[in-house]
């Protein structure tokens, strides 16, 4: 089973058009292996960014040489993922 | 029985079906199992459906084509025990069913909902193999034959909006297919995605607007603040490629285009910091005010014959 330690989602508010063109330049680098959640495509639209551990760097890296503002909206995907299995097992109806 | 089925929680594959089943056995009168075909590798494709006499037109209603998109299948199963529930209970929708059947699949993809369970929480696509290519699976909301092949999907079977070799190349996609065509009467069609809050109506290939534009998008209102009254949840509407981008082989840009008029896609909450990733708590408010939603299109097309 996959898993996601140390993954963060990140949530990036571009300021302009010129920023979302980055955004999607970036989501072209298919060795970051990046899944956006919520794809770049106006400023006045957040863009949420499921982002593997390897990539953090270099991609809070981009986004600060451009500054390009965002925040951490989940700080360890696992973490959650973990919360709502304990909450399904809790809840399981095994089928009749 | 389905009244100790825990709606608050989410369900694996095998819980769901078990749900249909039961549902079925309770309500032998007014609700049945249709299986529309089977998936790549081989699930059924089942299909609630919710009827009170012969030769009805009929409104479908269907979640999860997304397979991570954990929330919409939760609030198609409490729809389910919703439609059941207030039956004779509750007059608009006990109308709305003396007149129409309602279709209702919980499970679209049901080969990636299991693999979301099994091996990939944030799985999106089918799981069918694509020749010549390590990356699996085709986005099942690309894969329509409205626009296909247009901008707004991708020919690289390793991107998440993968449209596949061709129109209707996906089991899941074709089973639906040759049911709206064969069934020939469905006058409203709404595909339940999350997130984003929005809802959506046609065209998401061309910026041609709809012919029915101005009533789709009155009634999008309407919806909307019939969401947004039980909690507030704010949301956009508007026509895809105006609201939020070009996609091309949709679900809704091919059912309009079949005659079916009121097409809509919602994009269920996530109101806090959680993306697909929502909480238990929040399925049930979710699939409160989703239902309330859901009355206004429904009860539209009841007043509104074509």
């Amino acid at each position: 089973k996959k898993t996601f330690e140390g993954n963060q989602v990140l949530r990036i508010t571009a300021k302009d058009e010129a920023q979302i063109s980055l955004l999607k330049e970036l989501s072209e680098q298919e060795h970051l292996e990046l899944d956006f959640w919520r794809e770049p495509i106006h400023e006045s639209l957040p863009v949420d960014v499921h982002v593997p551990f390897h990539s953090l760097q270099d991609v809070r890296a981009f986004l600060g040489n451009n500054q390009i503002q965002y925040d951490v909206m989940i700080m360890d995907v696992q973490d959650l993922l973990d919360d709502e299995e304990r909450e399904m097992v809790k809840n399981c109806s095994s089928p009749k | 029985s389905t009244d100790d089925f825990v709606y608050s929680a989410y369900h694996n594959l095998n819980e769901i079906d078990s749900f249909i089943d039961m549902l079925v056995a309770e309500n032998g009168n007014l609700v049945s199992k249709i299986v529309i075909g089977r998936s790549y590798e081989k699930r059924s494709l089942n299909v609630l459906k919710f009827s009170t006499g012969a030769n009805r037109p009929g409104i479908w209603i269907d979640t999860g084509i997304h397979s991570r998109e954990w929330v919409t299948q939760a609030s198609g199963t409490w729809f389910a025990k919703k439609i059941v529930k207030d039956y004779k209970r509750d007059p608009v929708l006990t109308d709305i069913l003396n007149n129409y059947d309602i279709f209702l699949e919980i499970v679209t993809n049901p080969d990636g909902f299991a693999y979301t369970h099994n091996r990939d929480r944030m799985w999106r696509k089918t799981r069918k193999l694509n020749p010549g290519s390590r990356c699996v699976g085709v986005d099942p909301n690309r894969n329509w034959d409205a626009g296909f092949g247009g901008a707004g999907s991708s020919g690289n079977p390793c991107s998440q909006t993968y449209r596949g070799p061709r129109a209707n190349s996906e089991r899941e996609v074709k089973a639906i297919v040759d049911f709206v065509k064969s069934h020939g009467k469905l006058k409203a069609f709404v595909s339940i995605h999350s997130y984003s809050q929005m809802l959506l109506y046609p065209y998401g290939y061309t910026h041609t607007p709809a012919k029915d534009n101005d009533e789709l998008n009155k009634l999008a209102e309407k919806t909307v603040s019939a969401l947004q009254s039980l909690y507030n949840t704010q949301y956009r509407f508007g026509s895809i490629i105006t609201t939020i981008y070009q996609a091309s082989g949709g679900t809704i840009d091919w059912t309009y285009n079949q005659g079916i008029k009121y097409s809509y896609t919602f994009e269920l909450r996530d109101t806090g910091r959680y993306g697909f990733l929502l909480p238990a708590n929040q399925i049930v408010p979710t699939a409160e005010e989703t239902w309330l939603a859901l009355m206004t299109i429904m009860k539209h097309t009841r007043k509104n014959p074509y």
